[in-house]
């Protein structure tokens, strides 16, 4: 049992915050951590004449709440875990555990350089294959 | 009602970038690539030579093969990927650019081990003339100072089309050697190291690929020293032939057939970003 914390007031108003980042489960429905859709163009920046492949790539981005309990569906590290429990224990000092990628791959460029050669570039940890918390 | 007001402001702030945005994007994704600027090629680029053509085909093989490759995130490190499914590349850039001969350093291990892979194409050619006594040869040069210096090549390939010719008897073999030309001197023949050498069927087509590896490691580790490469052609009866006669593709050729140097590299270090 956590006891209220003895100097903090209680908030008269919870009215959630609209704001783009930081969505309240109010708006997003409370989604657990999950893997979302994000899609970098490089047509769109403009740069299709030297970059001979990919046309863009699908980055994806982790987004959502670690609820407790962390469920097996959120990919949940056991460090995570604990963090939730000491978290509701005290919610000030430590924050609740976050969703971000637990594994991420590489995506290969191929383009041409100043000189008309054509080089092939592997970068590493460019997509998000699984989020967690 | 405030909720759809806050999704829809959700959704209004993906809207299309803003000029200077983009111009930020493309900062960050370019020095993610890890290159200075976008780079500026000099058209006509289409339809493309065989450099990309081969580079192209490669690409295609990595991405399949890099599908079910992910690294593991680990707190605070650096995420360490290796080229994987090399074997099926190897598979794939033979099947696509079949080379005559089995002597080619395998792609695979190549590849497993390379950051990077760049093609090169041919800045020089020039031939002994016809007109000349015998042995006839072929140069090429490549200028690889785009490599980034102090990097380790772990492979090199000097990649050359032979079509068919009349006159040839199929069945006869022919010698084709490729030669680092390490020094030349006035009047005199110049010092020749041997890179690699292929015994091919005169009644066949398709791509031929030498090993260079070592010529373009000295090449880059001393860039002047670049005098490029000779190749000869022999008969079994030690009788040299031209390359143009086997039906070797030269810098005239049609643009996909033509020859070109393909480099596989590894970066020493992970290329650190500059704090913003």
């Amino acid at each position: 049992a956590v006891k209220p914390h003895p100097r903090k007031k209680k908030p008269k108003y919870d009215l959630p915050v609209p704001s783009i980042h930081n969505r309240s489960p109010a708006n997003n429905g409370g989604q657990p951590c999950k893997k979302h859709e994000l899609y970098v163009s490089f047509s769109d920046l403009g740069w299709k004449d030297w970059v001979l492949a990919p046309t863009g790539y699908s980055a994806y981005y982790c987004d959502g709440e670690c609820f407790y309990p962390l469920g097996s569906c959120m990919n949940a590290t056991n460090h995570a875990v604990i963090q939730q429990v000491v978290h509701l224990m005290k919610p000030d000092d430590v924050p609740k555990a976050c969703c971000a990628p637990t594994k991420l791959s590489p995506i290969s460029v191929l383009f041409y350089d100043d000189n008309n050669n054509v080089i092939l570039k592997k970068h590493r940890n460019m997509v998000v294959k699984t989020c967690g918390c | 009602l405030w909720s759809q007001q806050a999704e829809g402001l959700v959704h209004s702030s993906f809207r299309r970038l803003s000029g200077r945005e983009k111009k930020e994007m493309q900062k960050e994704i370019l020095s993610i690539l890890g290159l200075p600027g976008r780079p500026r090629p000099h058209p006509p680029l289409r339809p493309p030579s065989s450099a990309p053509l081969f580079m192209l085909d490669l690409y295609h093989a990595m991405s399949a093969d890099g599908e079910d490759e992910g690294n593991e995130i680990i707190v605070n490190g650096p995420g360490m990927g290796k080229f994987a499914g090399a074997e099926r590349l190897a598979q794939v850039s033979h099947a696509v650019l079949p080379t005559l001969s089995t002597h080619t350093p395998p792609l695979g291990t190549v590849v497993s081990e390379a950051d990077t892979v760049m093609s090169f194409v041919n800045l020089v050619e020039q031939e002994r003339d016809l007109l000349q006594p015998r042995p006839y040869w072929k140069e090429f040069r490549f200028d690889l100072t785009p490599l980034p210096q102090g990097e380790t090549v772990t492979a090199a390939e000097f990649r050359i089309y032979k079509t068919l010719t009349m006159g040839q008897r199929a069945n006869r073999t022919l010698h084709i050697s490729v030669y680092e030309i390490q020094r030349e001197t006035r009047h005199r023949e110049p010092e020749l190291v041997l890179l690699d050498m292929q015994s091919v069927p005169a009644g066949q087509e398709g791509w031929l690929a030498f090993d260079v590896t070592s010529a373009s490691n000295h090449w880059l580790l001393h860039p002047r020293s670049n005098l490029g490469i000779r190749l000869y052609v022999e008969t079994e009866e030690d009788r040299s032939l031209s390359a143009g006669w086997i039906g070797l593709v030269g810098r005239r050729g049609p643009r996909s057939k033509q020859p070109f140097m393909v480099t596989f590299f590894r970066e020493s270090q992970v290329p650190c970003r500059p704090p913003r």
